[in-house]
């Protein structure tokens, strides 16, 4: 099965580090490589940069998952120029496939690269969305399914997390970003898809802790933050939404959002670009 | 005494909480109604606030101490404009004072409000300083004593910590930085001033923890950050610099900092505003 992700964040919000915990290797080298700007630019280089894993299930199901990275988002005096490298991209995806669609003759190894989902990260303030995030939300609004996300979890104690996921859902709401609802059909779907859905539409933001160290811990191997006053595995379930996320993005809602994204959002980008 | 502080830093980063934790009492309002900006404004308004505080040590000594804070600081798409706003600040009270020294009738009453040291929070990314922080930094060098703190201690593992602190510290000195260097004399200060300085300037970077809540632990009141995998008392020493930066900062390096203001940055200021 094939499965793209576009992960956005600022630098240092825990994006290459999450990148490696979901797929359970290292992908992305810890990006301390990133140069600084150079002194007389003010506008440093922001890029996108793409890693390709294949993951495999407990029961051998193998997932061909390409990862969208955006390191240097966020990082210069002026970002208003970044958005528009995101959202190129995006729409580029769908010009390639609409341009595949009318083709007469298809070529037969055409690679469908469209972002099924984007992981957006967003830091904890204690004061909702910064305009950044406002600004990049509302231009992938309609156009991608979007996932916001609370980077580094463990940086806050339960109420701090209670705090900022409220203030973050009536940020995301007041400014109309259409993030990914996990929609479900009273009347069709089963008991357990209704529960399962409202259960997920109801964590968002989800809350994130990420590991590049794995510890043994009584014989298992565990992904985790060892601090002198505690350790973390970020597998905990009570300590952060991690594994909620990871298995609704690689198990139960892959499919789910890869047809979201062709029927509902490609649709309309489609309809759009006909018409206008 | 008088002593005016300011505490530099980004939404988030934890300066209201810092500021209360320094004071050990409620001095600024934990920032949550901070508004966001309305839709159609690219730059939000920043602006500075002081707050003061008397406080008293154990041997009685009386600190009237001013801070200012800087709330809104980097938050907007473009910051550029938020330097001259803190740069020009900084330079008002210099120019207040040349004004009152050149008077023939002397001002009684007149306040000064030089500030003798800017802490300057940056956030730990593994990536060392951000741009903004660059160029911020840049500005305040040569004018006010910068002392350079990583914020959110307790975020890092010990080993991200020491390399939080080598990547700032190498970008501090690769741009040219001029922190505030906790200067001895090898031949004129005794062996006691040597070491605590040179073991200060050791420290730079300086780690905080900050919190607003107090626990009561085995009959004492700790003001710490309670986490269901541990509990961080913020004044142990081996966790954070939180009490060593507090102890040089209200006790042991107060009057260095005034005296370095006065005696070094205001006297290079007020030879280039005379000389044209
Ligand atoms: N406290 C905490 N730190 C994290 C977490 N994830 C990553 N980090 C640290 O944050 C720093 C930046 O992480 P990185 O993944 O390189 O961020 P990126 O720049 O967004 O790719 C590194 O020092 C990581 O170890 C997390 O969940 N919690
Ligand atoms: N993990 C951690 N969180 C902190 C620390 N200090 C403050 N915070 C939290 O960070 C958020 C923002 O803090 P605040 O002091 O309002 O930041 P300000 O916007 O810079 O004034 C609040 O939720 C605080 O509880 C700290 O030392 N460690």
């Amino acid at each position: 099965i094939q499965f793209t992700l576009m992960v956005v964040g600022q630098s240092g919000s825990g994006r290459s580090t999450f990148i490696n915990s979901l797929c359970g290797q290292q992908v992305v080298e810890p990006s301390s490589t990133i140069p600084l700007a150079t002194d007389d630019s003010v506008e440093r280089d922001f890029r996108l940069r793409e890693e390709n894993v294949e993951l495999e299930d407990n029961e051998g199901v193998k997932i061909s998952l390409s990862i969208i990275d955006t390191p240097g988002f966020g990082d210069s005096l002026d970002n208003s120029s970044n958005f528009n490298i995101v959202t190129d991209y995006l729409k580029h995806q769908y010009d390639e496939v609409l341009l595949e669609e009318s083709r007469v003759r298809r070529n037969p190894r055409f690679k469908d690269s469209r972002v099924h989902a984007v992981i957006y990260f967003i830091n904890a303030t204690g004061h909702g969305l910064k305009e950044i995030d406002v600004e990049m939300l509302k231009r992938l609004t309609g156009l991608v399914n979007i996932i916001p996300v609370i980077s580094k979890a463990d940086a806050l104690t339960r109420e701090e997390l209670a705090l900022n996921k409220k203030l973050i859902l009536e940020d995301l709401k007041h400014y109309g970003i259409e993030y990914y609802y996990f929609p479900y059909d009273l009347e069709t779907d089963d008991n357990e898809t209704v529960d399962t859905n409202s259960y997920l539409r109801s964590l968002i933001p989800f809350s994130v802790i990420g590991s590049n160290q794995v510890f043994e811990v009584e014989g298992e191997l565990i992904r985790g933050r060892k601090y002198p006053w505690g350790f973390i595995n970020i597998e905990d379930h009570e300590l952060s939404d991690f594994v909620i996320l990871r298995n609704l993005l690689l198990i139960s809602h892959l499919q789910d959002l890869k047809d979201y994204t062709h029927e509902i959002l490609y649709e309309k980008y489609r309809t759009e670009a006909l018409s206008g």
